[in-house]
């Protein structure tokens, strides 16, 4: 049985493609058959992971809309474990002709249990944005991960992101449960970031990671060459982060 | 006349309502008479500005739904030249409830007309995406300015971003020019930074603003204070950079 995580928060810059990646990486090295789904039309998690959009024919584009099975757009990646579904611009029209759909928010579980349990881990990049592409995500996920900068603005937007998975567990998808809250880019140097970091694990007692991402100039440097940071630099700070990340999320699956 | 400025950026992240807040304050201390539209339902700027989210009755999703006349929801700030019409999360509804609206990407322009004109600057702070909310943004204003951060993912972005603004000058809006990019966060320490900026001042020469704004710890502070960072800590490099940014707009309009 697949453990399906959403990576979620509709604050922008926070973190989710870098979480993503690396998370994806980290738990494929651990050999865990894990799938990647870029639900950004950004599609960082895609140019992330050494894929070029500019090739690509089919993607999850094209599943959301039944114009293609979601095994022709899964893509294999540079670590055997690890399978990418890719993201480009078109994804913007899919939210756009989903809108007047039947069941429009469960388009993404109904297309992914034809392969889920092909998989250990099934990881979703989220957009910054609380709209459709990121409830369909949310609704056809087991758990939602939240990174969480630790910034004032980061966390004003805290309440909504948790307004909205309520309305998710009581309408669309009761199963749904907050994994944890990930404390990313800390700067241990920074007042700020160790305030944040008081304030949420006291208002948020045993739902935030014992693992803290450092800001780590290796983890944006990865991604211009198309590779996760343990590809890039496995001696990194950030690439020791999301490894420890891998190791605390498997032992919680028990 | 006032000069409309869409503050602009579909990757999240990349310091939009950090310029605009601190641009609107330094235009305001330089005696121009200034509006800061928050136009992102995290209402990020609207807190930022020193307004309380929870208190507020009237704001831009009653203007922008005619349910109020603009001049209802203009508040004033802490500097006498500078108001602001505020967001709160409710505006989301907006965007769902002006897909089927009649000239839905010409709402705001037309709200806009009877309140311009008593000011120098309107400047609108777009949320991370190309919905209909920036569309509205962007059809409205005479220039857009492009917060972008020094990293990777904030430059694979860029492409589509110009697309949409070629697609409304089009359709929506032929005045509207780009501004000027302006570099966020920049970190002298750091290879990558100097990478992107260079790349950005060759591919897009003359349309580079020559401000430069610095990472600094007090721009991010200052938000939890409720205040722009000149109100907050004016020595610092943060308050100096925006004070020098907003000389060269002045001087640019000139
Ligand atoms: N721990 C870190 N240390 C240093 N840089 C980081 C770290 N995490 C992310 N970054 C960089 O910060 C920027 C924002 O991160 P990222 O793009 O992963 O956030 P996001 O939440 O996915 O953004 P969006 O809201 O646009 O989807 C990126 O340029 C990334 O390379
Ligand atoms: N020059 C800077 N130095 C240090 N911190 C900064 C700087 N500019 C912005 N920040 C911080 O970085 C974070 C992101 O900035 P900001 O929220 O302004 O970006 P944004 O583009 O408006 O984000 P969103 O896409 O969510 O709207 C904030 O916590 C902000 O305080
Ligand atoms: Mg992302
Ligand atoms: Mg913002």
């Amino acid at each position: 049985m697949a453990q399906i995580i959403a990576i979620a928060n509709q604050k922008g810059g926070v973190g989710k493609t870098t979480t993503a990646v690396n998370l994806a990486a980290s738990l494929a090295t651990a050999e865990k058959k894990t799938l990647l789904i870029d639900m950004d039309p950004q599609g960082n998690a895609t140019s992330g992971s050494g894929l070029d959009k500019g090739a690509l024919e089919l993607t999850i584009y094209h599943a959301m809309l039944d114009e293609a099975d979601i095994s022709e757009v899964i893509c294999p990646t540079a670590l055997p474990c690890l399978h990418i579904v890719p993201a480009t611009p078109d994804l913007i029209g899919a939210e756009i002709e989903l809108i007047s759909a039947d069941d429009r928010e469960r388009h993404l579980r109904r297309i992914l249990t034809t392969v889920q349990n092909n998989y250990d881990f099934v990881l979703i990049d989220c957009p910054p944005s609380l709209g459709l592409l990121t409830i369909n995500a949310l609704t056809a996920a087991d758990t939602v991960l939240i990174p969480l900068q630790c910034e004032y603005y980061a966390m004003e937007g805290l309440g909504q992101l948790l307004n909205t998975v309520q309305l998710i567990q009581q309408d669309l998808n009761p199963r749904l449960k907050i994994h944890h809250i990930l404390l990313t880019m800390f700067d241990g140097r920074n007042n700020l970031c160790h305030q944040v970091k008081n304030e949420i694990c006291e208002h948020f007692e045993g739902q935030v990671f014992e693992t803290v991402i450092p800001r780590n100039v290796r983890l944006s440097e990865a991604p211009s060459f198309g590779m996760p940071v343990l590809l890039y630099d496995i001696g990194s700070r950030g690439s020791t982060a999301y490894l420890d990340l891998a190791r605390e999320i498997i032992q919680a699956e028990g």
